[in-house]
């Protein structure tokens, strides 16, 4: 029983990187095996997990070019029963690269057949847009998981991204479903925190997860020693509230 | 003497937006005519200036497209001497549509030569990418305005961005340069805040602007009523630090 999961949304800055690396980390620990695709040209949860971008090794970039298949790319992490395939910046050429193929918008998806039984959650880091990267992402993916800043610029986003997997839907993945919606940065002394939150709460009702996400300096520092939040910092509110947001996975998907 | 400066970093959520309106709102302040153009399909400067997304004007898209010319697609906004060109929906599908077009890099460049000696400064807000919108304003552009928060993620794709800069200017607008670095979101009692700046300051030394913008609430809150911070809350430290962010500009580009 595996799920690919992609963690998407075009607004920047909303902490898909920060959820990606972290859940991802903290559903390891639980001992499932997880591998986590990095096809964000900027290649933060590379960095974020302490992969250097020089290690030669082959990339995101190669599969979707077809030199290479994704088990040949896929790398160990500091985090037991934690894989990732790492970015690199050649994925910024891809797009370009890509418009021209036959069946562009599903490279990834067929690439991560051979795979795809040895982890039970792949989770996708896309980049802030919704190019070929992004739509290559949610046409491999049976879910998205969307991080929302609880912010008026982030609120304002939510109607284009969920357009987009409609869209997708209809026409290239019928099961595509919003796996949930993840309030991050959440601030309680600051009233726009609690207005966006109640907003969203109303528009999406009970597909936005229980667990929010504080604001806590320990994630902004977490990813400059390239280590998921618990281990930096296992006492820290956003180790706690990752490892309360992987429960919530776990449990809604029954777990084993 | 006019002037066209991007608003450009492909890392998401750094404030490109918060700095283009409120830096054009503060310059349209001081009695200069700014133009700002918003070529992120997200439309964050648009509805950040009040101006309605459903309104039946022509938008950037249009003018892309060859379907109009930039003097037909300028709208007043609340603030005195401050027009905008607004962003579209459109602009998601434009990146593709452009691709195939002759000379698909200074599309907007030519468009612009029809209004530049009209306005002191035209502003552009871009997208969280390096795609042909991103690179449409930095070949229309002398100069770039690259807001950096001030966190790691963020220090980390700094490399990215200056090495395209370089890449444009060689094949592309041999006077494009960086204007100035301006760091956003310090938070004085965070140690990470003061080691990414110190670190910023390090490596691009005059380039980085005196001022910096500390996270301020109200910077947040002034989007969801379409205001620019100096008229949602002019006594707040976002008000005055990008007031004192215009003073700089104008100060280092000989205020007449
Ligand atoms: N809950 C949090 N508390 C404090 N800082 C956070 C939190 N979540 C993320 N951050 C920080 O905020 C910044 C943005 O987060 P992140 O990079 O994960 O967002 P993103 O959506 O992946 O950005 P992009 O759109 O560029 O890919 C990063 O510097 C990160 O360290
Ligand atoms: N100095 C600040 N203090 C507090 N909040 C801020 C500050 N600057 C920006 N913000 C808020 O942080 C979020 C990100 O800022 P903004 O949208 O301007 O960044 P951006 O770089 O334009 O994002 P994108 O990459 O999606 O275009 C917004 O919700 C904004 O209101
Ligand atoms: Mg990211
Ligand atoms: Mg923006």
């Amino acid at each position: 029983m595996s799920k690919i999961v992609a963690i998407a949304n075009q607004k920047g800055g909303v902490g898909k990187t920060t959820t990606a690396v972290n859940l991802a980390a903290s559903l390891a620990l639980s001992g499932e095996r997880i591998l986590l695709l990095d096809i964000d040209p900027q290649g933060n949860s590379t960095s974020g997990l302490g992969i250097s971008r020089d290690s030669p090794v082959h990339t995101l970039y190669e599969i979707l070019a077809g030199n290479s298949s994704v088990s040949d790319a896929i790398l160990d992490t500091s985090v037991d029963h934690l894989s990732i395939v790492s970015s690199s910046i050649d994925l910024l050429g891809a797009e370009i690269e890509l418009i021209a193929r036959e069946e562009r918008e599903s490279i990834l998806s067929s690439a991560l057949s051979e795979i795809r039984d040895s982890y039970r959650y792949i989770f996708i880091d896309c980049p802030p847009s919704l190019g070929l990267l992004t739509l290559n992402a949610l046409v491999a993916a049976e879910s998205v998981i969307v991080p929302v800043q609880c912010e008026y610029y982030a609120l304002e986003g939510l109607g284009l991204l969920t357009q987009t997997i409609r869209l997708i839907r209809r026409s290239f993945n019928p099961g595509l479903d919003i796996e949930g919606i993840v309030l991050t940065m959440f601030d309680t002394r600051n009233s726009l925190s609690h207005q966006v939150a109640s907003e969203i709460r109303k528009h999406f009702g009970d597909k936005v997860y229980q667990t929010v996400i504080p604001r806590n300096v320990a994630l902004g520092e977490a990813p400059s020693h390239g280590k998921p939040i618990f281990l930096y910092d296992i006492r820290s509110r956003g180790a706690e509230s990752y490892l309360s947001l992987a429960k919530e996975i776990l449990h809604e998907n029954g777990v084993r």
